[in-house]
């Protein structure tokens, strides 16, 4: 299986959104 | 538990808004009301990979994706595990890769529906995958393809003729929740 970053270059290349970068994870009960 | 991105108000006294993966992983979701009280850190890689247990592989792979992009590479990588067991409990599994490739189908498809996006892009997006990747020129792919092909065609019909009022309909648009929208959105359908 590919690795994970090349995951993640495929992914960008396509377009995909990813999150703004100042935000933070959180867990929402 | 459910995980999201906290976005912080871009100035004092604008809204905090939470961003949530959507289904399948086809892009982000805005969480609306959600309660502060209700919120809590997810520093602890178990306590993220508790909460996203019963997730689908897609869900997960683009999740893994945005992990690794955004430097937790601990999560990531147990994402990314997570996402090909899931994978792989397919009756025909399909590569990584092919997974992403129909992630982004469902995502570009889906923004043609979407307020404001630029559809002469999600066509040209569309168009890529699909040479790219030839499991998705499929009967049904294809049909869409035509179809968003004539959408964003230059519009030859006279202003006023019924050509005319089929065409506006293409900016139709409803609330999926009922909230009440401009009145230019409607326009369309009501003449």
């Amino acid at each position: 299986h590919p690795v994970l970053a090349d995951v993640a270059k495929e992914y960008k290349r396509l377009g995909l959104p990813l999150p703004p970068a100042h935000a933070e994870l959180v867990r929402i009960n | 538990y459910d995980v999201a991105y906290r976005v912080p108000a871009a100035k004092s006294g604008g809204r905090v808004r939470y961003w949530e993966v959507e289904y399948r992983g086809v892009g982000l979701r805005e969480r609306e009301y959600v309660e502060p009280a209700a919120v809590e850190g997810a520093e602890s890689t178990s306590d993220v990979m508790r909460a996203v247990a019963f997730r689908d592989g897609d869900y997960l792979l683009a999740f893994a994706v945005q992990c690794q992009e955004r430097g937790r590479f601990d999560l990531a990588t147990r994402l990314y595990a997570q996402a090909r067991e899931e994978f792989g409990e397919d009756e025909k599994p399909l590569t990584v890769f092919e997974n992403l490739h129909l992630i982004a189908w469902v995502y570009w498809r889906k923004q043609t529906t979407e307020r404001g996006t630029d559809r002469a892009q999600d066509l040209r997006r569309l168009l890529e995958l699909a040479e790219e990747d030839p499991s998705l020129r499929t009967p049904s792919n294809d049909r869409f393809l035509r179809r968003l092909e004539r959408t964003v065609a230059p519009r030859k019909s006279k202003p006023g003729t019924v050509e005319a009022l089929i065409d506006e309909l293409t900016e139709y648009w409803d609330d999926p929740l009922g909230f009440p929208q401009k009145p230019a959105e409607r326009a369309s359908y009501w003449k």
